[in-house]
């Protein structure tokens, strides 16, 4: 089963 | 100051409904050239950014940049004192800490106004990089919204695959499999909400979990067309373009196999 990634690994905060 | 007023009220409504769902917080960032807001859901994993343009409103006035920290549900609710055909004054001061709603009819027979409190929220802006994207499909947006609802009787997770014979949407889970195949329409007579465009510089394939994917199209009721732009291990970009007013963008990270 595919898991979920999370935004934190492709959009770091400005 | 800021002012903001709007003929077609409406939108901010539809705006809101499409936001509401995965964020229950955010800053409405207000310029002069307009009102933004980037906020990611709570587990991280969507990212939403609207921009609204000043030039889309009737009258917009603000004198200083600053964040309106506002709960969306809250703002929600408020919003449905609002009719269809109502036009929606937004104002709050420089240095207040609330935001006014002023809903007019279009008769000026009845007017609403709302006042809620701001909140102070940490701002979070993320860098999202210029992503050169593989395959773009552009699509009648409730035909979108008709296809993530359909499949999420399946399962949880639509593989989305674009090749040369289309994009299709594929579920699988315990009661069975499902499939849906749309193909690009361009060369032949269909009517302009109707048509599907897709440019691909490579086939693309990635999974993404449906429920996201059913928030996002609550966007529908704003525009008729979506965008789907992918690239391998990318987020997924869902783009709803919203005439002479903006834009609300939805980013998505990808389920990746184990």
């Amino acid at each position: 089963t595919p898991v979920q990634n999370d935004l934190d690994e492709f959009y770091a905060m400005v | 100051m800021f002012e903001a007023r709007l003929t077609k009220g409406e939108l901010i409504k539809k705006v809101i409904e499409a936001l509401k769902d995965l964020v229950t917080e955010a800053n409405f960032d207000i310029s002069a050239t307009g009102i933004q807001l980037q906020a990611m859901d709570s587990s991280h994993v969507s990212l939403c950014a609207l921009q609204m343009k000043a030039e889309g409103f009737d009258h917009f006035r603000c004198d200083r940049s600053m964040p309106l920290g506002i709960n969306l549900s809250s703002m929600s609710k408020v919003l449905k004192c609002c009719n269809k055909d109502d036009i929606v004054t937004l104002k709050a001061e420089d240095d207040g800490d609330s935001i006014n709603f002023m809903f007019e009819s279009k008769d000026q027979d009845k007017i609403s106004d709302f006042e809620l409190k701001l909140m102070d929220i940490d701002s979070e802006h993320f860098g999202i990089p210029d992503t050169d994207y593989k395959a773009t499909v552009t699509m009648s947006a409730s035909e979108f919204t008709r296809i993530c609802n359909d499949l999420s009787i399946l399962g949880e997770t639509v593989a989305i695959s674009v090749g040369k014979d289309g994009v299709r949407f594929s579920v699988s889970g315990e009661m069975g499999t499902g499939n849906m195949t749309v193909r690009d329409n361009t060369s032949s007579d269909t009517k302009e909400a109707d048509r599907v465009e897709i440019d691909m510089e490579e086939p693309v394939n990635l999974n993404f979990a449906l429920r996201y994917l059913k928030s996002f199209a609550k966007a529908a009721p704003l525009t008729d067309r979506v965008s789907l732009c992918l690239s391998r291990d990318v987020p997924l970009l869902v783009k709803y373009e919203i005439p002479e007013f903006g834009s609300l963008s939805y980013y998505l990270a990808p389920k990746i196999d184990d």
